[in-house]
């Protein structure tokens, strides 16, 4: 992936059967960003994968005053990428599941 | 702990805790 300065981990072990999964969010260059962004620390938070849009969460950050509006595109796109990462992952060891 | 910080927003539960310093890149 990309590196966008903004970095998603997982926030605990996904065992490939939850609609929901637990993610950290922390900016590792802040220069990366357009904005100022407030000195967060990691943010943790759950995605429902089926049901929300990474441009979803990343919106409610900048509302909730953790980003500056002209960096929502780059906090999606991080998000994006570590969920379709998530979801390659999913598919190809438990395609059973799916 | 004690740094850790809930934020409520839009019905989301954001945590707010510090990155560990080895996780943090070297600048």
């Amino acid at each position: 992936a990309e590196d966008t300065g903004v970095r998603v981990e997982l926030a605990e072990e996904d065992d490939g059967r939850k609609s929901s999964i637990a993610l950290r969010l922390w900016v590792e260059d802040a220069k990366k960003l357009k904005g100022k962004s407030k000195d967060n620390g990691a943010i943790e938070f759950t995605f429902e994968l089926e049901k929300e849009t990474p441009d979803d969460v990343a919106q409610e950050m900048v509302d909730a005053g953790f980003f500056h509006e002209s960096d929502v595109k780059i906090i999606a796109k991080s998000i994006r990428d570590r969920v379709a990462l998530i979801q390659w992952r999913r598919e190809r060891i438990c395609p059973m599941l799916h | 702990n004690s740094f850790t910080q809930v934020v409520h927003s839009a019905g989301r539960r954001f945590i707010v805790s510090p990155v560990p310093e080895s996780r943090l890149r070297e600048q």
